[in-house]
């Protein structure tokens, strides 16, 4: 989906 | 990882080896914002609970660790090793006023209601406010040593180049993080008034001084 958590971000 | 990310994360770096700089070279945390240093560490370890049982990328993780590490460090120079070079009176933030809020933001936005998940949240939108007590700092002296401002331009820097990490992600993966974008817009916008003394005067090779 379009909207999700970026969790490889710092 | 697109090379707007790979910069930001950069001046991320750079900005805490600028501080350390300061310190060092100064042998002072005069102008240093104990609050926005503590609310920082606060930052990192709520956000990095992840670090242990969800692995990304050597990378991700090597830079977990040092924001983790950095930031403790920094808040020992200031409290004990540089200790009478911190002026409190000057420091005077309310807190309470960014902490409150973020923590009913992070109860009402999150991805999951799990505690890493909310406590992930609440980093991010404490994030976007935790310089605020040391501009409000900069603002009541009016002044700023030039590696001081260094630290900051480089700090808003990494905020800033985070925006065209998030566009270039929704174009080329379609995705966009709602809370992490939100959040980090506001962090940016905070940084706008510094930014325009910063470039039109420190840049000029002038001093950093607010007008009266």
């Amino acid at each position: 989906s379009l909207f999700a958590p970026a969790k490889d971000e710092l | 990882m697109n090379l707007f990310r790979l910069f930001g994360d950069l001046s991320h770096l750079a900005s805490i080896i600028i501080l350390l700089q300061k310190i060092r070279s100064t042998r002072s945390c005069r102008g240093i914002s104990f609050k926005t240093q503590a609310l920082y560490a606060t930052v990192f370890i709520t956000r990095y609970l992840d670090l242990f049982y969800d692995w990304v990328s050597l990378y991700n993780f090597t830079m977990k660790v040092f924001f983790i590490a950095s930031s403790c460090y920094i808040l020992y120079l200031m409290r004990y090793k540089y200790r009478p070079t911190h002026d409190p009176s000057i420091d005077t933030f309310r807190v309470e006023y960014l902490l409150g809020p973020s923590a009913v933001l992070a109860l009402l936005f999150h991805y999951r209601f799990t505690v890493p998940e909310v406590f992930w949240s609440f980093s991010i939108f404490l994030e976007a406010v935790a310089i605020l007590p040391q501009l409000f700092m900069l603002q009541r002296t009016g002044e700023a040593e030039t590696i001081t401002t260094h630290y900051l331009a480089a700090l808003g820097a990494y905020r800033a180049l985070y925006i065209p990490n998030w566009i270039y992600r929704y174009f080329t993966e379609d995705m966009v993080d709602p809370i992490a974008v939100t959040a980090g817009i506001v962090q940016t916008a905070l940084y706008l008034d510094f930014f325009y003394v910063y470039f039109t005067k420190v840049l000029q090779g002038q001093k950093f001084e607010l007008p009266a």
